[in-house]
């Protein structure tokens, strides 16, 4: 995955990502594509939770998962997650859960759970980073105010790393992929210097959605694994997606 | 770049989306968190059964790629629903309607949902 929060001059936060999973899940020699990330597609909606007939958060989600990725509280939070790498892997928070030992939260249901009942960004933000988990994760997290965004980065236990913008000291944006941001990405999988690059080379006043889908649609931050685009604005209460496909030629990851 | 991975000069003038890398747009709905957990996804299961059913499918048949015995998918459909309980009682009862909705095992639905933590090592 490829999430990014950015901030215009005008103090306005965008927020966007690209949804890539099904790796080593099927590779269909015949059409070059992974069999999972090609079923997921159809599966891909945009869902308007309510209560009492008013809008509580907007999300682009798999149909059957009940868990978020991707969601927005118009006006207050924007909020992805990234798959997080570890040996520390949630395989063992199921084991710990299955075994009684039940005090951490499941990653979507946390995400879920913060999107329906958080009500500010820095509330979001202590739940995000203080809530035990059953895996690690990257939550990036975009506010409605200039300079509210961060990536947080989780093991199970507790919070590493939070990573904010600061604009003072020129970063405009943060953009996460898959790894830790103060380490290089695995050599073989480095989306994080394109999208960077791609960032920088738009600069802070051009940002927007257009600008942004660019970015989202340069290969390598585009392959094979991406199944969705999505872009939000909080302060609009907009979001869009988009079904991505990567032609020949484009890395499987 | 002609060879992986493949990277690109920085696109421009890509949206609104069109052509070769874009495959549709996504269709909205509504999930009134009023209604009873059960019953809230059963108009996008109800649309979306056939698509949910092949992806489960497919994920069954790379597991038995993996355990040809089948043991793994027994393990699913038998002693997975035993969490169901202990999962946030909400979440729980949205993927028993989601199983009902559509008819696939609610083991099986779990996995789906869990799929997350069983994939970060």
């Amino acid at each position: 995955c490829t999430s990014l929060v950015a901030e215009d001059k005008s103090g306005k936060l965008y927020h966007a990502r690209n949804l890539d999973f099904g790796l080593f899940l099927g590779w269909d020699v015949k059409n070059n594509s992974w069999m999972v990330t090609e079923l997921l597609r159809p599966l891909v909606v945009n869902v308007n939770f309510q209560r009492n007939n008013k809008t509580v958060f907007l999300s682009t989600s798999f149909v059957g998962y009940v868990g978020m990725l991707t969601g927005m509280k118009p006006g207050v939070f924007t909020l992805t997650m990234n798959e997080r790498f570890s040996i520390d892997g949630g395989y063992l928070g199921i084991l710990e859960w299955i075994l009684g030992k039940r005090s951490g939260a499941w990653m979507s249901f946390l995400t879920r759970s913060v999107l329906e009942n958080a009500t500010s960004y820095d509330e979001a933000k202590t739940l995000l980073s203080k809530t035990k988990m059953l895996a690690p994760a990257y939550f990036i997290l975009g506010g409605n105010k200039s300079g509210e965004a961060c990536v947080i980065t989780r093991s199970r236990e507790s919070c590493l790393d939070i990573w904010e913008l600061d604009i003072k000291q020129g970063r405009w944006y943060v953009l996460e992929t898959n790894y830790d941001h103060w380490k290089e990405p695995l050599f073989i999988d480095n989306r994080r210097a394109p999208g960077m690059k791609c960032m920088n080379k738009t600069t802070q006043e051009n940002i927007s959605f257009a600008t942004i889908y660019d970015v989202l649609s340069t290969k390598p931050v585009l392959n094979k694994l991406t199944t969705y685009t999505a872009l939000m604005a909080v302060s609009d209460a907009k979001l869009e997606a988009y079904l991505r496909d990567c032609p020949d030629p484009c890395i499987p990851w | 770049q002609d060879v992986p991975p493949y990277t690109e000069d920085c696109r421009s003038g890509t949206y609104p989306p069109s052509g070769q890398t874009f495959r549709g747009t996504v269709p909205w709905y509504k999930v009134n968190l009023d209604q009873a957990p059960h019953e809230r996804w059963q108009q996008l299961i109800s649309d979306k059964k056939i698509q949910l059913t092949a992806l489960i499918q497919s994920i069954k048949n790379l597991a038995k790629s993996i355990f040809p015995s089948g043991k793994l998918i027994e393990i699913v459909d038998n002693d997975l629903p035993l969490l169901i309980g202990t999962l946030p009682a909400q979440y729980g009862e949205e993927m028993k309607g989601i199983a009902d909705a559509s008819g696939l095992p609610l083991g099986e639905v779990i996995l789906f949902n869990i799929f997350y933590e069983v994939f970060t090592v």
